[in-house]
């Protein structure tokens, strides 16, 4: 009774009936199970302060020191299930939603984000990720594709050519993702791939971060001169932009996640076209 | 004629630094989007020109009879194509071209506002379908940025989406009937089914 879970197939999803939020990520196909926690927080955006009064802005991205806010920590939810696809549909509040899709026969699940418009009036920009926490024991180590190539191992706090001083403990541990990010713990591998160009990171071992939306009040001064806050506007009445969007997770045994980044990475890349027509079919077949 | 020559220029603007990264001012994004929208609209009518001939047997392209239509905004539900009323005599045809080059199986996902629709494949085979009801917030978004958007305020937000299993083979497409379902329960292998939230 205090677990739902979903999946057609072998691929499972685990949820907490009572808090809402996943838990578990199996494949009974190949054996990996990993607890996992996924949420929504948001970093306060810098506005600059007495020791250095960079903003964080367009080109820039700093939060204010503090930790991230969580969204909440209590989901209402409701699930779907049936012959082709579980779905999971979890309000985090008022301007963060999310479904969750696990179709038949595919070991992954479609996450599809919906965030917005970002609230602004406490006065303060947010920069909002979501996070997936496990207990995987990574050692600082993580890996993210290079403009949509190879993978590259990324060292928390480290490059191999210089000797780094870290300033900023969160973004300096930033790396562009276009394909996405997957860390490892020497059994299993967890990996989320993307629709779109982001940002991610992993700022704690067994975590993966991935930020999807910024909505920030003031200008970096390093050029735009504009403050990052598009709107959209129907008859003179605006509201900050939403984003929706999909990321994509997988659990593999260590070693093998390789073949559905890949592949599976070129699928999101290009999907399938569709393409509609009303017709009579007899006579569409005939032609 | 249609070509693709637009939205080459639309993305090689978009090439610059500022277009890439998100650091240009507002009013030049503004025009990123305008060129890229123009581009993408513009290739839009060539690939369904593409299709017309492909999926016809006449060997020139200017007497194929179908015109098709595309739909940009599946993720917030707008699809004025799937909507529109399915007869029986008339079916919605939905032809799924997979650019890459190895066979896929997939699930296509369309708004519809009839909850008695069969789906066929191109030998005529009922195949499983599952309808799931649209959400209160993308029907929200639908309003929104269609009207923003587009300009239009659309009609009634379809009430569910069509959820059925495609497989395509490589660099290739192929071709499903959607109809109004009057014969549903003669054939046993097809199942339909809908799902309420719990």
């Amino acid at each position: 009774n205090e677990t739902i879970e979903i999946g057609p197939g072998p691929f499972k999803l685990q949820f907490s009936s009572t808090s809402g939020q996943l838990k578990r990520i199996t494949n009974h196909r190949t054996g990996v199970d990993i607890p996992i926690n996924q949420s929504f927080l948001w970093y306060e955006a810098s506005s600059g302060d007495a020791a250095d009064g960079q903003a964080s802005g367009a080109y820039i991205f700093r939060p204010d020191g503090a930790p991230p806010v969580p969204s909440s920590s209590s989901v209402p939810l409701k699930v779907i299930q049936g012959p082709l696809v579980d779905e999971v549909h979890q309000q985090f509040n008022s301007w963060i939603y999310q479904v969750i899709r696990v179709y038949k026969e595919k070991e992954h699940a479609e996450i599809e984000f919906t965030i917005g418009p970002i609230p602004t009036d406490d006065g303060t920009g947010k920069e909002v990720i979501t996070r997936l926490m496990t207990n995987m024991v990574t050692n600082s180590t993580f890996y993210t594709d290079s403009n949509g190539r190879d993978f590259l191992k990324r060292v928390r706090d480290y490059r191999a050519d210089w000797n780094l001083q870290v300033t900023q403990p969160v973004s300096g541990n930033y790396y562009p993702l276009n394909l996405g990010i997957y860390s490892t713990d020497g059994k299993s591998e967890l990996s989320v791939l993307v629709d779109r160009g982001v940002g991610g990171s992993s700022i704690k071992d067994g975590e993966i971060e991935i930020m999807l939306h910024r909505r920030l009040l003031y200008d970096d001064s390093r050029g735009v001169a504009e403050a990052l806050d598009e709107q959209v506007c129907v008859n003179y009445a605006c509201e900050g932009l939403t984003v929706r969007g999909n990321y994509y997770l997988s659990v593999d045994q260590f070693g093998s996640g390789a073949h559905w980044r890949r592949t599976f990475g070129q699928q999101i890349y290009s999907p399938l076209l569709l393409a509609f027509a009303h017709a009579d079919e007899e006579s569409w077949k005939s032609s | 004629n249609p070509s693709t020559l637009s939205l080459g220029d639309a993305l090689g603007i978009a090439q610059h630094h500022d277009a890439v990264t998100g650091t240009a001012k507002q009013h030049t994004t503004n025009d990123y989007a305008k060129r890229l929208s123009y581009g993408a609209s513009e290739a839009e009518k060539s690939v369904d020109v593409a299709l017309s001939c492909i999926t016809s047997s006449r060997n020139h392209c200017a007497s194929a009879a179908v015109s098709f239509s595309q739909c940009n905004l599946l993720n917030i539900s707008y699809c004025p194509a799937t909507e529109k009323v399915i007869s029986v005599e008339k079916s919605l045809v939905v032809v799924a071209y997979n650019p890459l080059g190895w066979y896929q199986t997939d699930f296509v996902r369309i708004p519809v506002n009839d909850d008695k629709l069969a789906v066929r494949d191109s030998d005529g085979n009922y195949i499983a379908t599952q309808l799931v009801e649209v959400d209160n917030i993308t029907s929200s978004l639908r309003r929104l940025y269609v009207e923003a958007y587009l300009g239009v305020s659309p009609k009634e937000t379809p009430k569910y989406w069509l959820i059925f299993q495609v497989s395509i083979p490589p660099i290739g497409w192929n071709t499903y009937f959607i109809s109004k379902d009057s014969q549903k329960v003669a054939h046993s292998e097809y199942t339909s089914s809908y799902a309420t939230m719990e």
